[in-house]
């Protein structure tokens, strides 16, 4: 593993981390979208089946288990737990969109037609676009607490750096897996906006607010 | 090999 890799995983462990932080100290899901949620919930499920079937370490296995079991706890704090802070009516991003689209392309376009590598093709391109609708909800409220953008900071991160390990690994491992650097890029690329008022708001201590 | 090393990433 390399340190691109390595930093990566870190910073997409820190950004669930926040987020069930910032979710259990105030006692709100204010600002975060469900539907979001629900996507890495599906991203993780349909992705990590290979759990059942093959072993390849224990940091593997950790973190796969760490981010399918807080995916659902997530899902579970905003549908349930945390219902009444949850702001429904800024959430109406139409997943449908997204999910319909990125599974007709994981079936015609994948490595190999079996059922783990459409679901794993699959969970690949609906991560690259799982975060829109968080960042339609933000769009539409105008406003994104600090802790939010935090979270969506270290988030959108964790690819980018993927994006380095996977340059590394084509010059020093042969390594080059079409599908995950496309979807890595477009992903990548849907956090640019979000990074530029980031680096320019929320550093300089201001919280990320649009003009109406 | 191939498919082993795609799944060792998150």
């Amino acid at each position: 593993m390399n340190i691109f890799r390595l930093v990566g995983d870190m910073s997409h462990l820190l950004a669930i981390i926040i987020l069930l932080m910032k979710m259990w100290k105030s006692r709100s899901v204010a600002g975060i979208s469900g539907k979001s949620q629900i996507l890495f919930a599906i991203v993780f499920t349909t992705r990590y089946l290979d759990l059942f079937t093959s072993f390849v370490s224990i940091y593997n296995t950790s973190m796969k288990v760490f981010f399918i079991g807080t995916s659902y706890v997530t899902v579970y704090f905003i549908y349930q737990h945390f219902k009444p802070t949850y702001d429904s009516n800024h959430d109406t991003f139409r997943v449908e969109f997204l999910i319909v689209p990125v599974g007709g392309l994981a079936f015609l376009v994948n490595h190999e037609f079996s059922l783990l590598e459409i679901l794993w093709t699959f969970s690949i391109y609906l991560e690259s676009v799982a975060i829109l609708p968080q960042l339609f909800m933000v769009s539409k409220t105008g406003e994104a607490e600090s802790i939010t953008s935090h979270y969506l900071f270290a988030l959108g991160s964790y690819r980018a750096l993927y994006l380095l390990n996977w340059i590394y690994r084509y010059y020093f491992e042969g390594f080059f897996d079409l599908i995950a650097v496309v979807a890595g890029c477009v992903q990548t690329i849907l956090y640019c906006d979000f990074f530029y008022l980031y680096i320019t708001k929320v550093l300089k201590g201001k919280k990320i607010s649009l003009p109406a | 090999l191939e498919e082993q090393r795609k799944k060792d990433e998150l």
